[in-house]
């Protein structure tokens, strides 16, 4: 896997 | 947060506020596509999983989300139930299972880890790049719309137009970048690029959208 980075965006 | 990150999710929610006034100082949703407002429903329920499964990020995000999900919904409902009459399906003729056939297909392969929560997320970002296709379809059918929808719709594309800056400023300042949302929000942009250029060059200078025959 893909480091996996923040969903923090909406 | 980044001033383009702010401005964009501002431009986001004027959107859904433009569209709103739309339907009900018209008290219609004439011109407006059924199936791309179903899709919105779909991308924010299966990415704001996280809301449930996924950490917390901040109040902002929880009551944006929150915020997205309440009011697609009620669009939903303002179309099929409120204002039934004044939606024409018979324009509404995009085919749906060629996005969403792709978009799944997609999702299983690019994703940040193999579980139901990362695939419907990546399937969330790549069904909003194209979202807007039924939309601009019937638009395309049409060929011409009311001034309030295109504004509506120019403040939709600015959305994600104004998350490009946002990458590359948060690429610089944290070092990171996601090349699914990025590479699936460049073709997002890209599918208003045509729209965009009509909005500018006559809507703005006051005339009315009407495509070239």
């Amino acid at each position: 896997d893909v480091q996996k980075p923040e969903h923090d965006e909406l | 947060m980044n001033i383009f990150r702010l401005i964009g999710d501002l431009s986001h929610l004027a959107s859904i506020f433009i569209l709103l006034h739309k339907i009900q100082t018209t008290r219609s949703c004439r011109g407006i596509s059924f199936k791309t407002q179903a899709l919105y429903v779909t991308v924010f329920a299966t990415r704001y999983l996280d809301l449930i499964f996924g950490e917390f990020v901040s109040v902002y995000n929880v009551i944006m989300k929150l915020f997205f999900l309440g009011s697609s919904c009620y669009i939903l409902y303002l179309m099929k139930m409120k204002y039934k009459p004044t939606n024409d399906p018979s324009i509404d003729t995009f085919r749906l299972e060629y996005l969403l056939g792709p978009c799944t297909v997609l999702a299983l392969i690019f994703n940040f880890s193999f579980t139901p929560v990362e695939i419907l997320w990546s399937f969330s970002i790549f069904l909003e790049a194209v979202a807007i296709l039924p939309q601009l379809f019937m638009l395309q059918r049409t060929g011409e719309a009311e001034a309030i929808t295109t504004h509506y719709l120019a403040a939709l594309g600015a959305y994600r137009a104004l998350y490009i800056p946002n990458w590359i400023y948060r690429y610089y300042t944290e070092g990171s970048w996601d090349p699914i949302a990025v590479l699936a929000g460049l073709v997002q942009t890209g599918l208003y690029l045509d729209f965009f250029y009509i909005y500018v060059t006559k809507v703005l200078q006051g005339q009315k959208f009407e495509l070239p025959a």
